[in-house]
């Protein structure tokens, strides 16, 4: 499975729809603070399944939502999509037979979040099991938030221990 | 679930020391598993000697020592078992330039071995120019984020205007 | 003690609203006394509204806009009741460059308005070349610190160095 | 009160006798990672007395003292002195008809720290009160440990309130 796009559309504050190439190698995000590159990390965990809003730095999952700016209103409704290119057919066996996976999440407010494989809507579990049967997900190792990279030290030795896990 | 964790351990223990010594020009690093006999309820413990100084507690080490540190053990992680995408977010604010440089080296490493993707959030300049592609955040439009891509040389006037 | 409260906060509160708006560049920033009638036992929570945003939680602010942001109401307390020395370990790490111009504006600022020493441990540049002065921090002999002073030239040869 | 020098001994890496002078306005402080800047702030926050081991990132309060090298024992005690120009006579009473103010403090492994101000010993309480009035002290707001910038804002109201005791 390699992870191809992440396309975000009202979520935080990438109101209008926006494609992240994700290609081979090294990709530098650039830009000055404030301009929305942790959101697009935000975007990607929470595609993945990422279940708590004090991860995602709110005070409810629907902050996640395009809040408005001084000259736009606020959205209703956000949306992140993953598509991931499986021609090595690596993913698990229930979409094992397609070439492409899109893995979307959408939020509306007052009614919770829903996700869809490949246009067919799933429960988060599913998706939660879809990344980590490949080695990532929402809280994989490899996606470090900002300013989290010297917790890893400090943390307790039993919370550290949780990502030798994921090398198991 | 004990045999698999007990082998993880070992790899991720060597890939670790190899990789703090490849950063930290020197030294030695290793892990341990303690607190407990059944390795499915150890803690891990890490222990961590730059170069020419005496072995301390972590929380002695320097800001971008534990960063550096840590990155190690991260990476270890990855090379036992790749993931598909890798996101750094200012992972190199605490380091002074000679670590940015060998943290660009490791990253470059990271591409030969691993078929994983990384993004790399960054505000560093020397770590722009090692990048195989730049995206630049913008909100022309205050308070709504772009994406544009662009090259090394907009990316450094990017720098500059803010 | 509840009156001498009320008198702070109220000058801290003013001074951070114009510190905030001088460091952004505009938007609108305050603080208030929460959780409790007794002055004495309240919290302090902080609103902030960089410009051309909506206000919002300080948790969706930026890694930058929230160092900015706390920087202001450190230097809010300061104007209060200016303190002898100012140590700040590293705080330009988050920023990007213009907004390190700002905080270096801010501490050319704070030295003209209060009596203060400052002591500025930092890794940029542009920082680095605001300073009046310059020690260095070497360890020629590993393990062992020495200082040195150091002209900003040496300074950034110091950079490349390491 | 102006703080003019500080003087280490035997503190963490600092093992030879250093003194950082504190000169007016705007003094920045570089060096490679490691090379012990943060020990400087540590040096003055613990003569002004800080009690905790754990903000000065040790296991014990020993772990100031300077633990050897490769090439060098470890010592067996430490010494910071801050030397003060009290020459706009704003000291406390008790210290006030001096010209210039010297605090120092020693801690030898076995036997714990000793204050002196002037050369006399007194209590740890004394140095506090002492830099309490001075609006400053091991806890001022205005000693910002590395990564300690953004803990101000996340931490809870009531943690916050203290920067505005500090004011008061
Ligand atoms: N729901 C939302 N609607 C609109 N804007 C939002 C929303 N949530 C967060 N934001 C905005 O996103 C901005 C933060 O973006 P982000 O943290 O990605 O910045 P950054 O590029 O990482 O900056 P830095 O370099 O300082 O870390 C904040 O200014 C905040 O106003
Ligand atoms: N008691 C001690 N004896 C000897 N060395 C010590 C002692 N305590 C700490 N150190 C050393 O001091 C170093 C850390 O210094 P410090 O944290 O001041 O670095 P720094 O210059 O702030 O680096 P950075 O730029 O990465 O933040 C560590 O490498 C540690 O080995
Ligand atoms: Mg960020
Ligand atoms: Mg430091």
């Amino acid at each position: 499975m390699k992870f191809n796009r992440l396309r975000l559309s009202g979520f935080k504050s990438f109101v209008d729809p926006t494609d992240l190439i994700i290609e081979p190698g090294l990709t530098g995000v650039v830009g000055p603070n404030g301009c929305g590159k942790s959101n697009l990390l935000e975007a990607l965990r929470w595609v993945m399944g990422e279940n708590s809003f004090k991860n995602m730095r709110g005070t409810g999952m629907e902050d996640v939502i395009f809040a408005g700016t001084a000259g736009r209103p606020a959205r209703n409704h956000a949306e992140v999509t993953l598509i991931i290119d499986n021609a090595d057919r690596s993913a698990p066996a229930a979409y094992n037979d397609c070439e492409t996976i899109e893995v979307s999440r959408k939020i509306e407010r007052e009614q919770g979040s829903t996700y869809r494989i490949n246009g067919r809507e799933v429960r988060a579990r599913d998706v939660q099991l879809l990344f980590a049967d490949a080695s990532t997900g929402a809280h994989s190792p490899a996606l470090v938030r900002q300013g989290q990279i010297a917790q890893l030290i400090s943390s307790k030795p039993i919370n550290r221990r949780r990502i030798l896990e994921e090398a198991a | 679930g004990r045999e698999r964790m007990l082998e993880a351990f070992e790899k991720v223990n060597s890939n670790f020391s190899r990789l703090f010594t490849h950063l930290f020009g020197g030294g030695e690093a290793h892990l341990k598993l303690t607190e407990s006999e059944d390795p499915l309820e150890a803690g891990l413990e890490i222990y961590a000697r730059p170069p020419g100084k005496r072995l301390q507690v972590m929380s002695l080490l320097s800001g971008g020592e534990q960063a550096l540190t840590a990155m190690s053990l991260i990476f270890a992680v990855f090379l036992t078992n790749p993931s598909p995408i890798c996101v750094l977010d200012e992972v190199d604010a605490p380091l002074d330039d000679a670590n940015v440089e060998r943290f660009c080296d490791l990253m470059e490493e990271m591409t030969r071995t691993t078929d994983t993707r990384f993004l790399i959030i960054t505000h560093h300049a020397l770590t722009m120019a090692r990048m195989s592609r730049l995206f630049g955040v913008t909100m022309q439009e205050r308070g709504v984020s772009t994406l544009v891509s662009v090259d090394l040389e907009r990316a450094e006037r990017f720098l500059e205007a803010s």
